[in-house]
């Protein structure tokens, strides 16, 4: 059976909010290591893969792996019903047929129990090849959330150069055009205000922003994201979150002309 | 313009 205690359900209520409108139908696959997800868009162009350590819980108890078979319209109904700072438990038999939630507050007695009808989900699990990125780059999240929302008002492609002159987002559009130009930044006051640009061969890659700005829907549970990038190959952006847990986005290039 | 590419083209089936 599966048991897994979470401090705050504000946690997973971000998780599901950042990954809903990018996939619906979702198989949590829980063993001894934690809960991980992997699902694709219906596209096939963006992938998510979520990892929550099983160190994320206390306690945690999986004693034999169970795919959790979940609609996520569904999870963020039920995890409306939790406050933020709710305990939030959850529970499943070995073959089961639903997923039990319990929300307790800490503050008062209230404990409130909700079950989820599990499905069916036939999902195709792809294998993501081990890769060293050209270029990292670690920022702000909410700096990474700001480009992609502001060039997707005038494009709805942004190429992607880093070189050792720093990183430039740009976009080109009806209405015009625009560049963001960021370097390296240390501040050591306000380290989460850093950016930090590793680069071992220049990279210029171009990527849907429709995509983009749906991943920054993550940027509430990491103050940083990390961008990963090589040429001709998919962008990793990388939301971490506490005891190696995270929340990867995957998403497929722009190639050719 | 770019033509956008799927995953399936990068990964593999598992």
């Amino acid at each position: 059976m599966l048991e897994a205690r979470l401090e705050q359900a504000n946690l997973l209520k971000k998780v599901v909010d950042a990954i809903k409108d990018l996939v619906q139908d979702c198989n949590f696959d829980c063993n001894d290591s934690g809960i991980a997800l992997q699902a694709m868009d219906n596209s096939h162009v963006a992938l998510v893969s979520m990892m929550l350590k099983s160190e994320s819980f206390s306690p945690f108890r999986c004693d034999r792996n169970i795919a959790l078979g979940i609609n996520l319209g569904s999870l963020t109904k039920v995890l409306r019903c939790a406050q933020n700072e709710d305990i939030l438990t959850l529970k499943a038999e070995d073959a089961p047929d639903v997923v039990n939630l319990v929300f307790e507050s800490a503050e008062t007695d209230r404990i409130s129990e909700y079950d989820i009808k599990l499905m069916d989900i036939d999902q195709e699990h792809l294998g993501i090849p081990e890769t060293e990125y050209a270029a990292t780059i670690t920022m702000p999240s909410a700096e990474f959330q700001r480009i992609c929302r502001d060039l997707s008002a005038l494009s709805e492609s942004v190429s992607i150069e880093c070189s050792k002159e720093g990183v430039k987002f740009n976009c080109q559009g009806d209405i015009g055009s625009g560049s963001i130009h960021l370097r390296s930044h240390t501040n050591v006051d306000k380290p989460e205000l850093n950016v930090e640009i590793d680069l071992t061969e220049p990279v210029s890659l171009t990527f849907s922003l429709k995509y983009l700005v749906n991943f920054c829907k993550a940027s509430g549970l990491s103050n940083q994201v990390k961008l990963c990038l090589s040429n001709e190959v998919p962008l990793l952006v990388e939301y971490a979150l506490s005891n190696n847990s995270y929340l990867r986005f995957y998403l497929a290039p722009k190639i050719g002309d | 313009a770019p033509k956008q590419a799927t995953l399936g083209k990068f990964f593999g089936n598992l």
